[in-house]
């Protein structure tokens, strides 16, 4: 089993065209720091990225940088993962 | 193994054998109007299954309903069990059910993407594409939702095995795409397809592939939006709707563009709910509420279907 401890989805804003593409950037990377929930796609819309734990500080640097607007939806997604096996387990039960 | 269909729990997420032994329990105590079709084998070699609701008559117009196509959609899968079990309950009891059923066969493909669901239990939780491999691919997987024919290989898919939106190497050289082309291509009278993912709150359709609008673009707008109004109507949640390109954003190789091309005039693609905090891991107490609204936007998009033949 993967295990997800300490990675975070962030909820990020762009502002425009020039952000958007500054995130897609991301996706290009080798190996890919970041997972896309919801993938660039118009300012209108929010992207949410799962960011690997070690590759936490990286890229909010990042993010911060480049002046994007951003907030924590999962501040850890293993937490999550965990609850919803023991409640598979407990309905199983 | 889950005995009978009453005892299983509709409220919970389930593992692939748990979902295909439901299906076993609830073809028997519903083999009246229900049915189990294996269209083909995934790429692992695991059965690809259809329910078919049906109350007589041969080639029908038909309606598609899959769910799971993206593996870690966990939402999608129990979403439409339960939609499963509230057609067999709600037939001969809701009037408009009962007339499309008199008229119409209904098709649902509950696990679309089996191996990449019977790998988010056993190793990657958040695991999206299949399980192929092929010899010079250094990465596992294409993403099944930019492997079709119509737009294959355009804007918004990705040619990099290692993308999250790999196409693959061919149109439908997934196993799991083609079985599913080769179903609907051979049944031929198809009307409906709705396609199910999650997560934002969106109701789409074509065209992924082009901001062109589609020749029915007013009609699927207007149902669209009166799909949505349903929806809203059981617990308030609030769908953005429109054709995928214009909506979310440009996606090519996609099933409801095939769909759309290859003559089903009434092709959806939802996005179902996370309520803005969970993404993929909605929590299982949200299983319900989102089956139930989900329901009446696919209860409102059918009943159109039937009073507007063609």
């Amino acid at each position: 089993q993967v295990n997800f401890t300490g990675d975070q989805v962030l909820r990020i804003l762009a502002k425009d065209e020039t952000q958007l593409s500054l995130l897609r950037d991301l996706e290009g990377l080798k190996p890919p720091k970041v997972d896309f929930w919801r993938a660039p796609a118009r300012p209108s819309l929010p992207v949410d990225m799962r960011v690997p734990f070690s590759e936490l500080t990286d890229v909010k640097d990042y993010l911060e940088s480049h002046d994007f607007a951003y907030s924590v939806m999962i501040k850890d997604v293993q937490v999550l993962l965990d609850e919803e096996r023991e409640t598979m387990a407990k309905s199983r039960r | 193994l889950e005995r009978s269909t009453s005892d299983f729990s509709y409220s919970s997420y389930h593992t692939l054998e748990e979902i295909y032994s439901w299906i076993d329990n609830f073809v028997t105590e519903h083999s009246d109007i229900v049915s189990k079709i294996q269209i083909g084998s995934s790429f692992e070699n695991r059965s690809i299954l259809v329910l078919k609701f049906s109350t007589g008559g041969s080639r029908r117009p038909a309606i598609w309903i899959d769910t799971g196509i993206h593996s870690r959609e966990w939402i999608t899968h129990a979403t439409g069990i339960w939609t499963a079990k509230k057609i067999v309950s709600e037939y001969g009891r809701d009037r408009v059910l009962t007339d499309i059923l008199k008229a119409m066969d209904i098709f649902i493909e509950l696990v679309t993407n089996p191996d990449g669901f019977a790998f988010t239990h056993s190793m990657n939780r958040l695991w999206r594409k299949n399980k192929s491999i092929r010899p010079g691919m250094f990465c596992i997987g294409v993403d099944l939702n930019r492997n079709w024919k119509s737009g294959f290989g355009g804007n918004g898919s990705n040619s990099n095995p290692c993308s999250e939106t790999y196409h693959g190497p061919s149109p439908q050289s997934e196993p799991e795409v083609a079985a599913i082309v080769d179903f609907i291509t051979a049944h031929g009278n198809f009307k409906v397809l709705i396609s199910i993912h999650s997560y934002s709150q969106m109701l789409m359709y074509p065209y992924g592939q082009s901001v062109e609008p589609v020749s029915n673009q007013k009609e699927l707008f207007r149902l669209a939006k009166a799909a949505v109004k349903a929806l809203r109507a059981v617990h308030g949640m609030e769908y953005v709707f429109g054709s995928i390109s214009t909506t979310l954003y440009t996606a090519s190789g996609i099933t409801v563009d095939w769909a759309y091309d290859s003559g089903i005039k009434y092709a959806f693609s939802f996005e179902l709910r996370d309520t803005g905090q969970y993404g993929f891991l909605l929590p299982a107490s949200q299983i319900i509420p989102t089956a139930q609204e989900t329901w009446m936007a696919i209860w409102t998009i059918m009943r159109h279907a039937l009073t507007h033949p063609y």
